[in-house]
């Protein structure tokens, strides 16, 4: 994107590509940069750079930069949603290594009974926080594990308790089905508020729309996690999502490594999406 | 849907004659959207518009279709033709065994993928030998090792923490095992990863694949014509599995990368199931991606 002084017409649709390689979604960028033509001419915006910065602050006040954290509400139950592969397990073990440095108790429970060594894997994340996991054996329902994870909770009451879930797609009714059981047994035990975090992974173009859609039908999400932000996908779909969901991004996911969940900060975010 | 707004951008004419060029501008407008829509790269969208408006301009509107129709079968057949023929298969030279290596972003669902294939070797009368090449995610073996007892299908896992070097025992293992067909999982990997993509580089040149396959996810937005190109100069791979297609993703993702790098999309992943793997077929992607 040349950032010169012409705001000439190939600047205008310069920047539309840039937004919709940016995955904010085709429709949502003709409402934006119409918006952002119409200001740059009221405001007399100087060149390029001006109408950039302008952008970038229009984006980052589309998040909420003053919700709570709702990791850090303790004494609280968060259950860790989302479709497959997206980084949930990852973003758990991310998740309790960082709350267990900042001195919060945790408890994980191994809610994947599904996929073939997901409870190994939680294992060995649940090792490196040095947290303790509840888990069952490969095949048992989720709904029991998420029982004996609450339970749990109750009795050693940890500032954190996080529970892993088995990917799925959101068009799948059976397991969206089996999703809202886990969270109904987790409220109906819990005496902690139990929150539902969905993990999207940043390199999700507008299937993430429907993704978070449906999950929020089902569930009432209460936070959005966004993986992966350390490729060349920019996650701008989470524009569209928070537009319609207005949701808290509650972290972001820059690496596969324990140290790899940093805070979503809307202006950064905002200034990588306009490039 | 696309069918819908191509009636309604040609609801004034008269339905006989030729498109003029006003007509078509609109109706490239529907269609560039609703490709976008379906996450086909925005670079690609353009070519792709520019070429169907070409065949559009002056498209004799037949007596049978609508204007609407003539124009929706013009962008099928072109995007069919781009998705690619309906013969990519999986080729061996020939030697034993045949090497057959998976790559791909985080999460795509290459060990997924590479149970999946050898499952379906099995059943082409093959005796297939998992490798597992991931040494950096918790349990990415364990994972192998589980889906091979599923499938009753053996699974090696090497000493060594050098991935370049389990490829090798692992083919130097099939050889041993009498196992004609060896499928290598690797680490999921960011093609900006400079050390992990020269890995990638050093496996195919230690065990000299007949077959790599790149796996990509259905729902990977923009982003997947960035990746594709850096593996295929990285790792220059062969075809492309397209995953997680029993999802509503359209799957622009899929015509971004065969159209930018040129490689067949082979098979088509539909679901979690060991079984869950398809021929790729073109006709019906192309209809997916215009909803
Ligand atoms: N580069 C990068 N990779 C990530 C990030 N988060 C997770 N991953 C990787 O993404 C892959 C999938 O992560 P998982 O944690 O297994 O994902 P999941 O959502 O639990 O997957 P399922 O349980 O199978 O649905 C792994 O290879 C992770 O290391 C991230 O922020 N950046
Ligand atoms: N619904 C559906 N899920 C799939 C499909 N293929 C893989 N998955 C799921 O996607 C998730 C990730 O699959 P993996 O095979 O672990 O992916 P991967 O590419 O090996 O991941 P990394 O090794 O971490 O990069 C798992 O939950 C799989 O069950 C598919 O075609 N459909
Ligand atoms: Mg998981
Ligand atoms: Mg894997």
């Amino acid at each position: 994107l040349r950032k010169g002084p012409d705001l000439d017409d190939e600047f205008w649709e310069d920047l539309e590509d840039t937004l919709v390689g940016a995955d904010i979604g085709a429709t949502a960028v003709t409402e934006i940069v119409d918006r952002l033509r119409d200001s740059a001419a009221r405001q007399a915006l100087p060149d390029a750079a001006a109408v950039l910065d302008h952008l970038a602050g229009e984006l980052a006040r589309e998040f909420d930069s003053d919700a709570a954290d709702l990791l850090a509400e303790g004494p609280v139950v968060v259950l860790v949603v989302g479709v497959n592969g997206t980084g949930k397990t990852t973003t758990v073990g991310k998740i309790a290594t960082e709350a267990a440095r900042a001195g919060r108790s945790v408890l994980l429970g191994s809610g994947d009974t599904y996929r073939a060594a997901a409870v190994e894997q939680l294992d060995i994340w649940a090792e490196r926080a040095g947290v303790p996991v509840v888990r069952r054996e490969r095949g048992a329902d989720p709904a029991a594990v998420t029982f004996d994870t609450v339970k749990q909770a109750n009795e050693t009451r940890p500032d954190l308790t996080l529970i892993d879930t088995a990917g799925r797609l959101h068009t799948s009714a059976d397991l969206m089905r089996e999703l809202q059981k886990v969270q109904r047994i987790a409220k109906r035990e819990s005496d902690a508020p139990v929150r539902s975090l969905l993990v999207m992974d940043a390199t999700t173009g507008q299937n993430g729309l429907s993704q978070a859609r449906e999950f929020h039908a089902a569930l009432d999400l209460d936070g959005l996690v966004l993986t992966k932000l350390d490729g060349t996908a920019k996650g701008g779909i989470a524009v569209a999502v928070v537009r319609e969901l207005g949701l808290p991004i509650v972290r972001i996911g820059v690496g596969e490594s324990a140290d790899d969940l940093k805070p979503f900060v809307p202006d950064e975010f905002a200034r990588a999406l306009v490039g | 849907n696309l069918s819908q707004r191509l009636q309604t951008v040609f609801a004034g004419l008269t339905g006989k004659g030729r498109l003029s060029d006003a007509d078509v501008d609109a109706a490239m407008r529907e269609i560039r959207l609703a490709l976008l829509e379906a996450d086909v790269n925005f670079r690609v969208v353009k070519e792709f518009v520019a070429r169907v408006r070409e065949r559009a301009v002056g498209a004799d509107v037949a007596k049978s279709l609508t204007p609407g129709q003539t124009v929706i079968r013009i962008v099928l057949e072109e995007l069919t033709e781009l998705l690619g023929g309906t013969d990519a298969r999986l080729v061996f030279t020939g030697r034993i065994p045949g090497v057959v290596m998976l790559v791909g972003l985080q999460g795509s669902g290459k060990t997924t993928a590479s149970a999946k294939l050898a499952n379906l070797m099995r059943k082409q009368g093959k005796r297939p030998l998992l490798v597992a090449g991931d040494v950096y995610r918790p349990a990415a073996i364990d994972q192998l090792e589980a889906l091979g007892r599923e499938l009753d299908i053996p699974v090696y896992r090497g000493e060594s923490s050098d991935p370049v070097e389990i490829a090798r025992a692992g083919v130097k293992e099939a050889v041993a095992q009498m196992r004609d067909v060896v499928i290598i999982d690797t680490a999921g990997r960011l093609h900006v990863d400079e050390e992990m993509m020269t890995e990638a580089a050093r496996i195919k040149d230690a065990v000299r694949p007949d077959q790599i396959l790149m796996v990509v996810d259905a729902m990977t937005g923009q982003d997947a014509v960035t990746a594709a190109q850096a593996f295929s100069e990285r790792v220059d791979f062969d075809a492309v599995i397209v995953t997680k297609l029993d999802g509503d993703a359209r799957g622009g993702a899929a015509l971004s990368v065969k159209h930018v790098t040129g490689k067949p999309i082979m098979f088509a992943g539909v679901g979690e199931k060991l079984d869950a793997l398809e021929q790729f077929h073109p006709d019906r992607m192309a209809k997916r991606i215009l909803g």
